[in-house]
């Protein structure tokens, strides 16, 4: 009975994972190897090809994969040279807007997967916005895992791949921004979760503990506890030659965490570097005081 | 910590869009 309860929770956190983010691991997979059938994503790889793919990144639209190459730019952006140094800076700005956009949505997300999680809703309300602030960057750069290989990442729900190189030769800092989150999916994904993996993964992140300034630690350690039993059982499954799997996924833990403390420095630098960024009040409550 | 968070603590209390609030 307990192996059958575990099950069930691996479900229905499975179909709540589903229901709330629209690019899984498995579509972003077969968008990368071109399995879907589908037109192959746009792709990014200088300063013209984002002036050209900045109508899809910003197409707030979940596609349905029948994306058009976009014909011409918009007439204010054909007119602008791409060699001009401060055009190509107001580019990235927008561009890094555009990211901020997106992030806000994947908050959302986050939180309506979280409230899922059996027994979330009914933790401490500080305790939910705590467990929300501190979880939400690490589920981020987790899901940002099955969008990237060596070469580049997927982005605006796989209808663009954004090259590795051309993301590292933006100007400091958001040139290095992107950099340690390759260095980590690439390993990550050696690890080959599935989505139904991926999903017992995140809820185990959100039910943290050992959160600063967590009010009732004691009910979170419990609900972690099950999911932990659940993700053993699932990985076990999923994985059953793969030894040592669940070990060294709770490792990955550590490394999200100095992932997420180099990613709010940077945003902290940009933000007294950029005269004209405006970050975003969500973002802003998160990252305020974070670590 | 709800006042500070408080686009946070409407998500959690309804699944207002953060890009209307």
């Amino acid at each position: 009975p307990e192996a059958a309860d575990l099950r069930a929770l691996s479900r229905h956190l499975y179909e709540a994972y589903l229901k709330n983010f629209p690019l899984t691991k498995a579509k972003a997979r077969a968008i990368l190897s071109g399995k879907t059938g589908d037109k192959a994503p746009f792709v990014i790889h200088d300063m013209k090809s984002l002036m050209e793919g900045e109508q899809i990144i910003n197409c707030r639209q979940i596609p349905c994969q029948e994306h058009q190459q976009p014909q011409q730019p918009p007439a204010a952006f054909a007119a602008v040279g791409h060699a001009d140094c401060n055009m190509s800076g107001e580019l990235e700005l927008r561009f890094f807007n555009s990211c901020q956009s997106r992030s806000v949505e994947a908050v959302r997300e986050v939180t309506e997967f979280a409230k899922s999680i059996p027994g979330f809703v009914n933790l401490d309300l500080n305790d939910q916005v705590t467990l929300l602030k501190y979880g939400v960057i690490e589920i981020m750069i987790i899901m940002m895992a099955p969008l990237m290989n060596k070469d580049g990442t997927l982005i605006s729900y796989g209808q663009i791949f954004m090259t590795r190189e051309f993301l590292k030769s933006l100007r400091k800092p958001f040139g290095e921004m992107m950099e340690p989150k390759f260095e980590f999916s690439v390993k990550f994904n050696t690890l080959e979760l599935d989505d139904n993996d991926m999903a017992l993964f995140l809820a185990v992140i959100i039910l943290s503990g050992d959160r600063p300034g967590l009010l009732n630690v004691k009910p979170i350690e419990c609900l972690q506890e099950t999911v932990l039993h659940s993700l053993e059982l699932q990985l076990k499954i999923s994985h059953p030659d793969s030894l040592q799997l669940f070990a060294k996924l709770l490792q990955k833990m550590t490394d999200l965490r100095q992932i997420v403390t180099n990613h709010v420095h940077s945003i902290q630098l940009l933000k007294k570097r950029e005269v004209d960024m405006f970050l975003h009040p969500l973002l802003q409550e998160i990252m305020k005081d974070l670590y | 910590l709800k006042e500070k968070h408080k686009i946070l603590h409407q998500l959690l209390q309804n699944n207002t869009s953060p890009v209307d609030l």
